[in-house]
């Protein structure tokens, strides 16, 4: 599973 | 940037800033929770350390920077400038029941074994039980002011708005993150009984007060 937060989101 | 996502950022801007002048406006902090501010101004502070790290937008930078300001700006009313009208005697949740046991599982259970990630991690579930002394503090007392029910309405319809980002990042983009995930569907049902409460009685013009 890829990372989608912590990179992009709050 | 998808509308849930969006809206979500600007329900949790508006729940911030809706505190923060509820304070100053009124010179009291009555009726919240110091230490659920507490634990909302160490979640910021371990999820956005990635500003010293990493940029990705203008508006993703900006969001954090006030975000972390104005959780310190509000522990800070509450414990020092406005200290007197702090109704610590009904704030009474042990927090290292939920420090503890989340700090524990941010190390079991993490994507990356690595000191900034385990912080993030630590924030993500920190963050799902957070607002626990505020909701003990409502219940202990049986009422909340009506600007409470407001600040509580936009911060718990915030994680709910960031699951259907979810889905709809899932269906579109192909991404997920299970630790965001579960966490924010944590968080989001720990208000139901609030959201229930919001509902039926602040929305038809009544104080919310829980029966006796």
């Amino acid at each position: 599973c890829k990372r989608i937060m912590g990179k992009d989101e709050l | 940037m998808n509308i849930f996502r969006f809206l979500g950022d600007i329900s949790h801007l508006s729940a911030i800033i809706i505190l923060l002048l509820k304070i100053w406006k009124s010179r009291s902090c009555a009726g919240i929770s110091g230490k659920s501010q507490l634990l909302f101004a160490i979640v910021f502070t371990t999820r956005y350390l990635d500003l010293f790290t990493n940029f990705i937008s203008f508006y993703n930078t900006s969001m954090k920077v006030v975000y972390v300001a104005s959780s310190y700006a509000t522990v800070w009313m509450i414990y020092s400038k406005f200290k007197a009208t702090y109704d610590g005697n009904h704030d009474t949740f042990r927090v290292e029941f939920l420090i503890v046991p989340t700090a524990i599982l941010s190390f079991l259970v993490n994507h990356d074994f690595t000191p900034l990630e385990i912080l993030w991690t630590f924030s993500i579930y920190l963050e799902s039980v957070a607002i626990l002394p505020q909701l003990f503090m409502v219940s202990k007392t049986g009422e909340a002011e009506t600007i409470t029910s407001h600040y509580l309405f936009a911060l718990g319809i915030y994680r709910t708005l960031y699951l259907f980002n979810w889905i709809w990042r899932y269906q579109f983009e192909e991404f997920f993150d299970l630790i965001a995930i579960v966490a924010g569907l944590v968080q989001t049902v720990l208000y139901c009984d609030f959201f229930y409460l919001y509902i039926t009685k602040v929305l038809k013009g009544k104080k919310l007060s829980l029966p006796a």
